[in-house]
């Protein structure tokens, strides 16, 4: 089947569930830096989750950002 | 905790309810809220004082989509509730969705779970990475006093410990796989899976997942008790048996099978067994052995019926593993025995133990 990451609406999940709680800027899609920082966020998150660190957005991490959850962000400044 | 650790200057500190969910009876919102602020209180030299009227520290409120802080909620499920660590004006306040379902009970999301962990956030704490305790990020149901290790050692590192000593019983921190002492309660495979029990969790290996995934047993099946003593999947019948002292369930998957728990003297075991330490069904034989203290069962799956014979003693006919086990699995000829921190892999037509591992080799640790 299909990777995670091909399906259109995981990456604007991930997108969305980035932004909220690890403080992904909005709006970069398409450009090597934006992948970069998706790629750095999406690390971020794994580590914190104790998930294998590949900064892929695989099914283990697809399936954690599918949990209920508290909306406090988990790094970074609260605003 | 919060950057710059912040907390509240005094341990006298205010909260008022400004609204109350539908989903419940006012008295419940009230009784999760006070059960909530108390599981802080318990460990910390914190008082709360409730107001009917006028600002307090913590402001609580329930309301859905964009309610007034420009930090939107998100209609069901996802975002369940927010908190503002301690300061001014926001400072403290709590907001729960309105659009999730609250109950007092397991189902859906329990009212004060979610805001005992809020409140924390309240009270100048931030997430936790342990999965066990209260202050991580995401929801699950549990029983008993919520709070872990790991939370208060948070919170007293914040308000320093109750002055009054009142007795409260933490969770203990989430197992570490690599731990080189780790034991394990009980071992088995789930349709190609392999799922391993410890304490309140389990972890569950996947031949394509790199990590183990770590997760609150009460997470994925609420009913079923915090501790597991033994497990073991007949491949036939498409089910995994899951033994807690004198009780057992049977699952299909994941889902839990209708007209469980039954009493495991159902299987013919003697009223004197009170509890099974491990369990393997050996396919090729389509035998299911059960361990009790330094004996072990046959269980005939075909017959439904133990095997004349038995118990017999786990010393002589397994010889060179000891004579107890914590935990089994059978894999292409193989038993797999775990005993404390220790792995035998036990040769089932050779008849011996051919090698001695960590019980966490398992982990690839």
């Amino acid at each position: 089947g299909p990777l995670p990451h091909d399906n259109p609406d995981n990456v604007r999940l991930a997108e969305r569930y980035l932004h909220r709680f690890y403080g992904l800027p909005a709006g970069l899609r398409g450009r090597k830096a934006s992948l970069d920082a998706f790629q750095d966020k999406i690390k971020e998150m794994q580590e914190f989750f104790k998930l294998e660190v590949t900064g892929n957005l695989d099914e283990n991490t697809l399936d954690v950002m599918q949990q209920p959850r508290c909306g406090v962000p988990d790094v970074g400044e609260y605003n | 905790h919060f950057p710059r650790k912040l907390k509240w200057q005094n341990t006298n500190i205010t909260f008022r309810i400004v609204n109350y969910t539908p989903d419940l009876k006012k008295s419940d919102v009230d009784r999760a809220i006070r059960n909530a602020l108390n599981v802080w209180a318990d460990v910390t030299p914190l008082t709360f004082k409730k107001l009917n009227e006028g600002i307090a520290d913590i402001m609580i409120s329930f309301g859905s989509k964009e309610h007034g802080d420009y930090n939107p909620f998100d209609g069901p499920n996802g975002l369940l509730a927010h908190a503002y660590p301690p300061g001014p004006g926001i400072g403290g306040d709590t907001h729960f969705d309105e659009d999730e379902h609250w109950t007092k009970d397991s189902s859906t999301y329990n009212l004060f779970i979610v805001a005992a962990h809020e409140l924390g956030h309240a009270l100048g704490m931030s997430h936790s990475s342990d999965p066990g305790a209260l202050m991580y990020p995401v929801y699950s149901y549990g029983e008993g006093f919520p709070l872990a290790e790991d939370d208060i050692e948070g919170i007293q590192e914040l308000y320093g410990p109750n002055p009054n000593h009142r007795k409260v019983k933490p969770k203990p921190d989430a197992p570490q796989k690599c731990d080189p002492m780790l034991s394990f309660d009980a071992v088995t495979e789930l349709r190609g899976e392999t799922i391993i029990f410890k304490d309140r969790f389990y972890w569950r290996i996947h031949p394509q997942f790199v990590e183990p995934e770590q997760t609150l047993i009460k997470n994925t099946w609420p009913s079923l008790p915090n501790k597991v003593d033994a497990a073991y999947e007949n491949p036939e019948k498409d089910q995994v048996f899951i033994f807690s002292g004198i009780r057992m369930w049977a699952l299909n998957g994941y889902t839990l099978v209708d007209g469980y728990p039954k009493y495991i003297h159902k299987l013919g075991l003697p009223k004197s067994v009170r509890k099974i330490d491990a369990a393997v069904h050996i396919r090729e034989t389509g035998k299911t052995l059960l361990f009790t203290d330094e004996e072990y069962w046959s269980y005939d799956e075909a017959s439904g019926s133990m095997d004349t014979g038995y118990p017999r003693s786990i010393e002589t006919d397994f010889p060179g593993m000891g004579d107890e086990v914590d935990a089994a699995a059978f894999h292409y000829g193989y038993l797999y025995f775990f005993h404390e921190h220790v792995q035998y892999e036990y040769s089932y037509n050779s008849r011996k133990v051919i090698r001695v591992l960590r019980a966490n080799s398992i982990f690839n640790c």
